[in-house]
């Protein structure tokens, strides 16, 4: 057998998400067309020290370049050192703006989470009271949705959120997060779910509850999960990104990068509305 | 044979705690007698890791090769440690003697994985 | 014969992981389709357990006996789980999942010293 | 082969550290004459989170009693998990007065402590600069031994404690602490270093920059190289406690208390200070 040129490693927030595993695709389709292996490898569940472990095994490992979301300010140390001993590194879903990384690929976090709350502003005529599961209060990209929708919503002083929970980008915590919303909201008409798993999530309680009708859901990305509960009518819309595709172009990049070519340094990819008629 | 495999992988973790213990010892004893065996633990380990073909294969080669630099990253980071530490720089030593001890348990778990895959093959 | 010995190590620390996957699927999913293959893996698990004496001897009879407990323990820390995530009880199921992965980690580290206790012998 | 009929864990602060290794001595010989199996596992080098961790696996394991150094207050749960399970603790060297640990065994820390302090105090006639070189500023029964000397000079105006140091149990960290406060205190005429190790980390420096003469060195316990630095001179004295008896008996103890028997919760075992006239 032959081994490839390159050796990369792509370490996700979450090995066993979806998501994650459609970036996964992308890269290694990627890797093929270009002459390098990519390792997919890290924590199975969202674990920040995990994460960071792998990164320094990445780094002693020598790995020829890391692509890495860049979930909060601790991964700048790491990712810091990566570069030191000279692994390119491109940040991939979240980016890490402060790190020494040499690109980012991904949405445009603000203006997704912008675009959702006029979304969700004219959904509702201008007039709802909100809850929002968002996947972690510390990662920047979800941070930046909520920004974004907080920001585009407010101009409509009918449209009131009235809480934000983490769900752990965890399913089984976003029903427990939007119950814990409805026992203390019992009048909320409207969820925004910013990470994947958020909106199958908050589905499953608005169904549980008898509330589908009159509850408004916007969720975030194309699982097909998340399609299939918009064809039924369980979910309102969902913002959808483009993982594969940033699985696919951040290889190409680090593929550049080892080749010692310059890269743009920020690529994002649009995302955009997605309903049951556009299905 | 796959014994020999198992013995080499083995053998491998043993010698880089043996690596790692050495240089422990030389750095609280600090004479040249305790220099000299951690001088022999390096050059036992590298023995070792340039037998790293013998279990190479097209499944695991990837993980052989982050192994191999895993070996070669730690070797690196003790030497760090005894340069450091021979110049005095003690703050710097302390540093690196800590993050030698962390790719020592990467390799550990590595062997591991790899045993795994012999086993399971 | 030693291989035989070293493949019932590898099961033991394999059929551990899958417990635990398997009890997590469940927790996510929530349906009975994933319960039953939880309670599988439980019985295959138990099944190498009871294996263990064909690997014990006068020098390893303490580590095998600390493993053999390990794994009871892992298993009863999993019922406590299931338990209480059937009754609702999200807060303590959390706690006890914590740690059963703690324990499963045990597992793993003892299985490399007994690979490495047989590997040396 | 016959099996022991228990199965007991000592965990020490510090396997490689050769106090230590006398008690694993005295646990391991009650060991051979009660018909136990005690296993003596830790971490190689003090480490709280290790310890802790041993701890966990003793329990998992299910050991039949865990002899334990008690350290400090992060040990308090373990400890009660141990208890909660049925597995029953002594604590030896360090208490943990506040767990649930069934008896100790050791040294009154504070007592000894103030021994030394009379003992320098006298030694240098009322009049001395000391610099405390201590094992862990965390350390209960450190704590102890430097609050026991300070209460002890207190009294004597011209006695001054001029810095207390930790020296991570380790021997070379004693001796750089030495040296740092020669430096900033040149005429410092006295040390005391409360843990084994810090005696010879002490004398080390102070030989190396021969002041031998005129500082005054009192260290703790008896450690073949601790009074072969005493019988040369260069250690004054030191605070001799019984490692070998504080396995022993802390192992007779767990048998007792593995029977069904009760036990005496308190077990000092007296410290005394030993010169070269005493060897
Ligand atoms: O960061 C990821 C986010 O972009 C996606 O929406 O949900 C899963 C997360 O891990
Ligand atoms: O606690 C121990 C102490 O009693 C001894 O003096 O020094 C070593 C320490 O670990």
């Amino acid at each position: 057998f032959t081994k490839p040129q390159y050796h990369f490693v792509l370490i996700p927030e979450e090995m066993d998400n979806p998501y994650w595993q459609m970036i996964e695709q992308g890269a290694k389709e990627a890797a093929t067309k270009y002459d390098a292996a990519v390792e997919y490898t890290g924590p199975e569940q969202t674990d920040m020290d995990q994460h960071i472990k792998v990164m320094e095994m990445a780094i002693a490992s020598k790995a020829d370049g890391i692509l890495t979301q860049g979930l909060t300010e601790e991964m700048i140390p790491v990712i810091n050192e990566a570069i030191q001993q000279g692994i390119p590194v491109v940040t991939l879903d979240t980016d890490a703006t402060d790190s020494r990384r040499l690109a980012y690929v991904g949405t445009d976090n603000y203006a997704a989470g912008f675009l959702a709350g006029q979304t969700l502003a004219k959904a509702t005529n201008g007039s709802a009271k909100v809850g929002i599961i968002t996947g972690s209060l510390q990662s920047t990209s979800q941070q930046e949705r909520v920004n974004g929708f907080r920001d585009a919503v407010k101009q409509n002083t009918e449209i009131e959120i009235v809480a934000v929970e983490p769900s752990n980008i965890s399913r089984v915590q976003a029903a427990d997060k939007t119950y814990q919303i409805f026992t203390k909201y019992p009048d909320v008409t409207a969820f925004f779910g910013t990470s994947a798993l958020d909106g199958p999530g908050i589905s499953a309680t608005v169904q549980s509850l008898g509330r589908t009708k009159d509850v408004y859901i916007l969720a975030f990305d194309t699982l097909p999960e998340t399609l299939k509960l918009i064809k039924q009518g369980t979910i309102d819309a969902t913002v959808a990104q483009q993982p594969y595709e940033m699985g696919y172009k951040g290889l190409e990049l680090m593929v550049d990068i080892a080749n010692g070519e310059n890269v743009q340094e920020i690529n994002y990819l649009e995302a955009q509305i997605v309903r049951s008629s556009d299905l | 044979r796959i014994l020999n495999r198992l013995y080499l992988l083995n053998e491998i973790s043993q010698k880089t705690d043996d690596v790692y213990d050495r240089l422990n010892a030389y750095l609280v004893e600090q004479t040249p007698e305790y220099y000299q065996p951690y001088l022999d633990a390096r050059l036992a380990l590298k023995e070792q890791q340039s037998r790293l073909r013998m279990i190479e294969n097209k499944d695991n080669y990837l993980t052989i090769e982050n192994y191999d630099n895993m070996i070669t990253s730690f070797l690196e980071k003790g030497a760090i440690v005894s340069g450091a530490f021979q110049e005095g720089k003690i703050n710097q030593y302390a540093t690196h003697l800590s993050q030698a001890e962390n790719i020592a348990q990467f390799i550990r778990e590595t062997t591991l994985e790899l045993l795994n895959e012999e086993l399971t093959r």
